[in-house]
């Protein structure tokens, strides 16, 4: 499904150039539950912005479903991601004029879904998040981890293919965070959603099937998570 | 040094009216390593920015070192806060077209510190969280854990009375996380700084001295921090 190979991601020149990633190499089967791991810094959310086509390698090769994604225009690459990608970002990108029940909405207007069917899928994912009482509410009248349910019921309600999560429990609380390892662990079982997950909590990267560790711009370990 | 009775703060109206704090007693004496904890939207970043003089109650009593703050004029609660306050936003709220040092100055730029002392002071705090080398990279030219130390530098680069950080180590892997933690112990004995922490992490929790945790915006209990 995604093959990462020998990636690089340069940002600058000359003495501030910085290898955000440094050849990495990642390959992610259909139905995989994956946690990525490692320091601040270290490259994950590239990496992550590189399989979910927001961003090009600068070299190395990347095929998503056996397709060369650098061979691709940007319309293209667009539809690419809203056919098969859903996205929580670290920052969650919300939309700040938008109430909560239009931002996870939004990903279905793109794929032309009828009104009333977009209000009824949106309203189930924000339920499926504990958010229900909260859907008319804009971002900055919700609290920092019920703005981060809503990006994540945004990147649920289209059913994607892959669902790429940077660090999406890093504002919950225990009870809230386990609520969703579930529902992400049920999406993956019952839906055979593939999930990319990076995060830095061990308790949370427990509930994926396999680890995999950056290190200065390169994935440094890639086994089976351990059980704890 | 803070002193919450009671302390209200309602939004909207009628049907859609929500109690983010709903009675809170809060108690802070100098010296203190308060954490904070409880369920996403039980109230913590509002109780913070209170705390902090950003926001006033709708009901209740806040005295800062005494001083019923709900009588000071706009002008002196930003006086009071850049006198005593250092703040770690939960999203960070960093100036985007600014460098992590210009980030960093900007406390002491408020207290007229010389350039050259600033650039001083804002480089020290940077290197204290890891980041020299970063400090001419603007926000969006840093990962979301780089962001969030620069948020974090800010709030100590003044010295303060009391720092109120609201999920510091939301984006940190586990070896910063700790190593962030150490430092806050530090600045706490060596200096005398009153911190107060919201973290949803118990391993973070543990270097406080006492745990306050809300729930439906009021404090539902309040006691010594249990040994780990
Ligand atoms: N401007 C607003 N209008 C309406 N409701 C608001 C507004 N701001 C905050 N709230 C509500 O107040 C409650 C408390 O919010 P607060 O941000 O204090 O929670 P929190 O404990 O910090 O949560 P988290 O752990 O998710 O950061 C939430 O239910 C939130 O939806
Ligand atoms: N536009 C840019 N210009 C320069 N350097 C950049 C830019 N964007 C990212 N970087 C650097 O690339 C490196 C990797 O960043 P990335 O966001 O992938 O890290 P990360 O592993 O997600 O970190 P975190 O855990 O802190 O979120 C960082 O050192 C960062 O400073
Ligand atoms: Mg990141
Ligand atoms: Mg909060």
């Amino acid at each position: 499904l995604v093959a990462l190979s020998g990636v690089e991601k340069v940002y600058g020149k000359g003495e501030s150039q910085v290898y955000a990633l440094a050849g990495a190499d990642l390959r992610i089967d259909n139905g995989e539950f994956v946690a990525i791991m490692g320091p601040s810094g270290s490259g994950k959310s590239t990496c992550m912005n590189i399989v979910g086509c927001l961003d090009q390698p600068t070299s190395g090769s990347y095929r998503f479903r056996g397709v060369e994604v650098g061979t691709l225009s940007r319309d293209e690459l667009a539809l690419l991601r809203r056919h098969y990608l859903g996205f929580v970002f670290q920052g969650f990108n919300l939309l700040a004029r938008t109430s909560a029940v239009e931002n996870v909405e939004l990903p279905l207007v793109y794929r032309r879904v009828a009104a009333g069917e977009r209000r009824r899928l949106a309203l189930a994912a924000l339920a499926a998040v504990g958010l229900e009482g909260r859907e008319k509410h804009t971002p900055a009248e919700l609290s920092g981890g019920q703005q981060q349910r809503v990006a994540i019921a945004r990147a649920i309600v289209t059913n994607p293919s892959i669902l790429l999560a940077d660090e999406p429990t890093g504002n919950l609380d225990s009870a809230r965070s386990v609520a969703l390892m579930e529902l992400l662990v049920a999406l993956n079982r019952t839906r055979g959603i593939t999930i990319v997950m990076v995060t830095h909590e061990p308790d949370m990267a427990a509930y994926s099937t396999r680890t995999v560790v950056f290190r200065d711009g390169k994935v440094a370990s890639d086994g089976p998570t351990s059980r704890r």
